[in-house]
């Protein structure tokens, strides 16, 4: 997953 | 906490609107990717249960006919705009990836740092603070607060996991709260109500 991938943070 | 608050008392006394529905505005930034991306079960159901709580907070303060008599809008004099703008164009500036959910996700990180101002501003003004309002803004701070620890376990672990923006963004979030754990920490070992000073 890079930086601007899939932001699996809520 | 906050909804428990509301819904119990029937008053949102302590609480500044500016600051929920800047949360709510995070939150439509930020979670957009419900619509084209799935990352698990739990993180769909949290983001709809932010959403909801939020947009439901602020349905309280604003068309509760009972709860938004309990809105001292005097006092919460925060400027949307002081916010919004220097987000908008920090993000429009840093940011991964030029696009617009992009920046819309990077705006929200960024905006979420700094909401919380507007309520700190109104808690410094009030005289009685209760201590489901005290309890509120603690979680809210801590719950940044622990991502850190989160971060650093994932950065050991994890091959790719490098998120500066979040990162630097959340430190400085966890930061805005420092003055108010402070005195948060002093009135709770001394039994005591907190009081900011002025």
């Amino acid at each position: 997953q890079g930086p601007a991938g899939s932001h699996d943070e809520l | 906490v906050l909804l428990l608050k509301i819904r119990a008392t029937r008053s949102c006394r302590g609480i500044s609107l500016k600051t929920q529905e800047l949360y709510a505005l995070v939150f439509i930034c930020r979670y957009l990717d419900l619509f084209y991306s799935y990352i698990s079960l739990y993180n769909t159901v949290m983001k709809v249960t932010y959403l909801a709580t939020a947009f439901s907070i602020v349905r309280y303060m604003r068309f509760d006919k009972v709860v938004r008599q309990t809105y001292d809008k005097e006092q919460d004099t925060f400027r949307y705009i002081f916010l919004i703008a220097p987000c908008a164009l920090l993000a429009l500036v840093l940011n991964h990836r030029f696009s617009p959910t992009e920046v819309l996700w990077t705006f929200s990180i960024y905006l979420e740092a700094v909401a919380i101002l507007p309520q700190l501003v109104l808690m410094q003004r009030t005289q009685n603070i209760d201590n489901l309002t005290a309890n509120y803004v603690a979680l809210l701070g801590a719950y940044r607060g622990f991502y850190i620890l989160n971060w650093i376990y994932r950065f050991a672990t994890e091959k790719h996991y490098r998120q500066w923006i979040v990162w630097i963004s959340g430190v400085a979030q966890t930061a805005l709260y420092a003055d108010f754990f402070y005195y948060y920490a002093l009135c709770w070992k001394a039994n005591q109500r907190l009081q900011l000073p002025a």
